[in-house]
């Protein structure tokens, strides 16, 4: 699994480019070098835990920064996510639903589970969301082996009103 | 104690023993209030229960106490965090773990100041020890907040105290002594304290003007401050004025427009200046 090397190569090319990590053409290059590296190596990965993370995250950058409307080559494809019964696209340009089942298959069990779980929920509606702290600087990726950072768990996150109240006891 | 409501009534209240704050499908809380001043009907918390029901595969059955000298950082059961895990992180550190589970404890000043987040709630809760007694405050989505306030039962913060419990600060502020509570200090009377070393000693509540300048040190506005000058005259507990401090840094903190519903009012009740 060539995990690893794929992501030095990213390191190197950010690096080298001095392009930082955001909603431009430069990064999405970058960014759709570093999916076509992970997805070469995807055979031997599989089951490859830092691998399944740094593709997850990749992803999400790629929808968090609209790699797939700015430009920087076509997109990686989108990973399904199963939301209450229902294959739902990350990103509506999938090059091929095939590919992304077969990339399913490398998640479904973890995902599956989050999601009926979602669908077990009462009115309080889980998201299945994995995103990253915005203010890392580029060069201290939190991608390499066990050092992987996500933001909030895909699961058990309010979906109320976002209308707040308070309440205090204090003093005599 | 000063209980602000969560549709924003400030009232100060008796309510001496155990009373439930919120009590709800998803939450409870409830204190525990002493008399600070034997004599005198104002109480202060010395004891907060926190549960966190389960119920869903989101919702980790949670329990939390604090006491005087006793807030810990972790629930009853000595877990610290709780809730499913992500897929894929099982093999993350706690330290990062704990940020990606829905329930969690935050250990703020070691003993003294807690967070407990429920983010499958969208609910922030604070527990702080500020001298010698307990303050709770909580951020809760409204309609997880009005959950079940039709229902008979008492909830402190839905429906503020019972009537015969409240307490009215402005016969105090006001020492007009006409309809002031027979058993609340006008300025500078004595109370046989039971917060000083010696159980003996007598406790000269502070004179409005000294309550007024070791408040105004905090920058306390509005409710805040006639609830911080009502302590200060009733105990003469200068630790008082830091824990309306304190609550209005919570308030301020937690609720996102909190700078608007508070007057910017530095004069207190009945005060000559409070024009």
């Amino acid at each position: 699994c060539k995990v690893d090397h794929c992501t030095r190569q990213f390191q190197q090319a950010a690096m080298m480019s001095g392009v930082r990590r955001g909603p431009s053409p430069a990064f999405c290059v970058i960014l759709r070098q570093y999916s076509d590296c992970l997805r070469s190596t995807a055979r031997s990965c599989r089951g490859h835990l830092a691998y399944h993370s740094t593709i997850t995250l990749v992803q999400n950058w790629n929808g968090d920064f609209n790699c797939s409307y700015i430009g920087g080559g076509s997109a990686p494809a989108p990973l399904p996510i199963k939301d209450n019964g229902r294959f739902r696209n990350h990103d509506h340009h999938s090059t091929s639903n095939l590919h992304a089942a077969k990339m399913e298959d490398s998640y479904s069990n973890d995902k599956t589970v989050t999601s009926s779980s979602a669908e077990r929920t009462t009115s309080l509606e889980p998201t299945a969301r994995v995103y990253v702290r915005p203010e890392k600087p580029l060069n201290s990726l939190p991608i390499t082996g066990t050092n992987v950072v996500m933001e909030a768990s895909p699961a058990c996150t309010y979906q109320g009103r976002p209308e707040v109240t308070h309440c205090s006891f204090y003093g005599d | 104690p000063h209980l602000v409501t969560f549709n924003g009534d400030f009232q100060t209240c008796k309510v001496a023993g155990a009373w439930p704050l919120i009590d709800n499908a998803y939450l409870a809380v409830s204190v525990t209030n002493e008399a600070v001043v034997p004599g005198s009907a104002a109480t202060a918390t010395t004891k907060i229960t926190i549960i966190i029901k389960g119920g869903s595969d989101c919702a980790p059955e949670r329990t939390y106490e604090a006491a005087v000298d006793s807030v810990p950082a972790s629930f009853v059961d000595g877990s610290q965090w709780g809730g499913p895990l992500p897929p894929g992180s099982s093999a993350l550190p706690s330290s990062a773990l704990e940020h990606l589970v829905p329930v969690r404890i935050v250990d703020k000043e070691p003993g003294r100041h807690v967070e407990i987040h429920a983010r499958h709630l969208g609910a922030t809760l604070i527990v702080r020890q500020v001298g010698r007694y307990l303050t709770f405050a909580a951020k809760l989505p409204r309609d997880i907040a009005q959950q079940g306030a039709g229902r008979e039962g008492l909830q402190l913060c839905v429906k503020g105290c019972p009537a015969s419990e409240r307490i009215d600060v402005a016969t105090v502020l006001l020492g007009t002594g006409h309809g002031r509570h027979p058993s609340m200090p006008s300025s500078g009377r004595f109370y046989r304290s039971q917060t000083s070393e010696s159980p003996s000693s007598l406790v000269k509540g502070m004179t409005r003007d000294a309550a007024l300048a070791l408040c105004r040190e905090y920058n306390l506005t509005d409710y805040y401050l006639d609830s911080c000058m009502f302590d200060l005259m009733t105990t003469g507990d200068p630790s008082f004025s830091l824990a309306a401090s304190r609550a209005q840094s919570d308030y301020l903190s937690l609720l996102p427009d909190a700078a608007y519903r508070l007057a910017n009012r530095t004069w207190p009740l009945g005060a000559s200046g409070s024009s």
